[in-house]
């Protein structure tokens, strides 16, 4: 024994990359295995026992359904892919290979080298920090109109429209709720029900608005008696609108919008109002909602060669942020198409807040290779961390206890003691953040 | 990766007889700037109102 011990010749060889995915991989189902039994041995042994008839559950995997891609993605561990993925490419690159591999990388991805804030490829120490790069001053030139949104990324136009219902469409067809994205705006109300469509029709979540009005004419008799409570005006609807109003229109005619058609000559007044607040009010401070709004979205995909800082699209105020500590999945429009809701499935920060028109979010989504999403203005804010996950599961536990049903999300609000705006004020154009590997 | 822009924006007015309809755009209200599967760079216009 002591000869053999002595005598054999000990080589290290690497364990290949595949290898070692297929060993997380089948550890995660075995685990996963275990803990769904666990789960049931526990939820069949105190079935009838507790006053809700169950244990306090953890937070429950996310088990979307689809086709068999998505089905084994569904059982990798991708957070903890998501974190090798960035620890490794924070290695530093040997100092000579990081030109050919900076310029190897854009040649695959498509990025353009001119634009790079720092001419020297070799300042870039790894991957990481390449992929992250700022650009030179003056490389993208804000629109100049005070009235538009710009493009807060670099990126590809995936979907946009106009929010039915709170539903938001993915893809032609699939549609996720503007609640399982964005979370629900309202605590529960007195009778328990959660509305979920107040963000939809107020503009100011402040006010008062009770259930959203369907249709538009209806939304704009919500509005006439939201700026008359806002104004203090003592009026009521029908007094204000107790004129007949056009039956129908004639064959041939244009069919005439409430908001234009004749009306008391009380509504001059309102108007007269409207236009005397107009001009005095400050440009942060929400419409009143004289004007029918509604809610309108805009998804953009950025590609692994584009720059991934994120920029204000407007001039608007953050005043909170929820962290959905979710599943990391693609975000490639491969997966867009084929699994449902995967903006709501995904780990993702929503700012939300407000500008001249009323409600603002802003939504950046993680997926598997950038799961660090950063927020300049919040230096608490951890994605993808094993930290957050573990305060999520507990939060879910602790709501169970309470009997009360987990939200989803952690949030914070920004108070900005300096400013009047009650949160953090932001110009179009100004870098918020950006998307970090792993 | 993806960002996701959800924001309230006035709806316009239904246009008159004269000014003509055209789909998606009533005068005084939210108008897109992008078409689907459009490349854009930060800075650029989406829509305006």
């Amino acid at each position: 024994l002591n000869a053999a011990l002595k005598s054999t010749k000990i080589e290290w060889k690497p364990i290949p990359i595949g290898l070692g995915i297929g060993f997380l991989g089948l550890f995660q189902f075995y685990r996963v295995q275990q803990r769904e039994q666990r789960i049931q041995e526990e939820e069949r042994s105190s079935y009838g026992s507790g006053p809700d008839g169950g244990k306090p559950k953890k937070r429950e995997r996310i088990r979307p359904s689809g086709p068999w891609q998505v089905q084994i993605m569904s059982t990798l561990p991708l957070k903890a892919l998501s974190r090798i993925w960035g620890r490794f490419n924070e290695l530093e690159i040997p100092y000579y290979l990081r030109v050919p591999g900076f310029k190897l990388y854009s040649f695959i991805f498509g990025v353009n080298l001119s634009e790079v804030a720092e001419p020297d490829l070799h300042t870039y120490p790894n991957l990481a920090s390449f992929f992250y790069r700022t650009l030179k001053p003056g490389s993208r030139p804000i629109d100049p109109s005070p009235n538009a949104i710009v493009s807060p990324a670099d990126g590809k136009v995936i979907q946009f429209g106009i929010i039915d219902n709170g539903e938001v469409e993915q893809v032609k067809g699939v549609t996720y709720s503007l609640d399982a994205l964005l979370g629900s705006v309202r605590p529960k109300s007195s009778n328990g029900s959660i509305p979920t469509s107040n963000i939809a029709s107020s503009p100011n979540s402040a006010q008062p608005s009770g259930s959203r009005a369907r249709t538009g004419d209806e939304e704009i008799i919500r509005a006439d008696e939201e700026f008359a409570q806002i104004n203090g005006i003592s009026y009521t609807l029908p007094n204000l609108f107790s004129s007949p109003q056009p039956k129908g229109n004639e064959p041939g005619e244009m069919p005439v919008d409430q908001s234009t058609s004749p009306r008391a000559s009380s509504e001059a007044e309102v108007r007269a109002d409207l236009a005397l607040a107009e001009s005095s009010r400050s440009w942060w401070a929400p419409t009143p909602s004289k004007d029918p709004t509604a809610l309108y979205y805009c998804v953009i995909y950025l590609a692994p060669g584009d720059y991934h800082r994120f920029h204000s699209p407007a001039s608007w105020v953050v005043e909170s942020r929820r962290h959905f500590a979710g599943e990391l999945y693609s975000v490639s429009p491969y997966l867009q198409r084929t699994l449902p809701g995967l903006f709501t499935l995904n780990e993702r920060v929503v700012l939300l807040g407000r500008w001249r028109w009323g409600f603002f979010s802003f939504t950046p989504v993680g997926a598997t290779n950038v799961g660090s999403i950063v927020v300049n203005f919040d230096r608490e804010l951890r994605t993808n961390s094993l930290n957050t996950d573990t305060a999520a599961d507990r939060a879910a536990e602790e709501a169970a206890k309470r009997g009360e049903l987990y939200s989803g999300f952690s949030e914070a609000t920004y108070e900005n003691a300096s400013s009047v705006l009650g949160g953090h004020a932001l110009k179009r154009g100004e870098e918020m953040g950006g998307f970090q590997l792993g | 990766s993806t960002i996701v822009l959800v924001f309230e924006a006035p709806k316009g007015r239904r246009p008159t007889f004269d000014e003509g309809y055209v789909e998606g755009q009533r005068p005084g209200g939210w108008s897109w700037k992008i078409k689907q599967g459009q490349k854009v760079k930060v800075g650029e216009m989406l829509g305006f109102v």
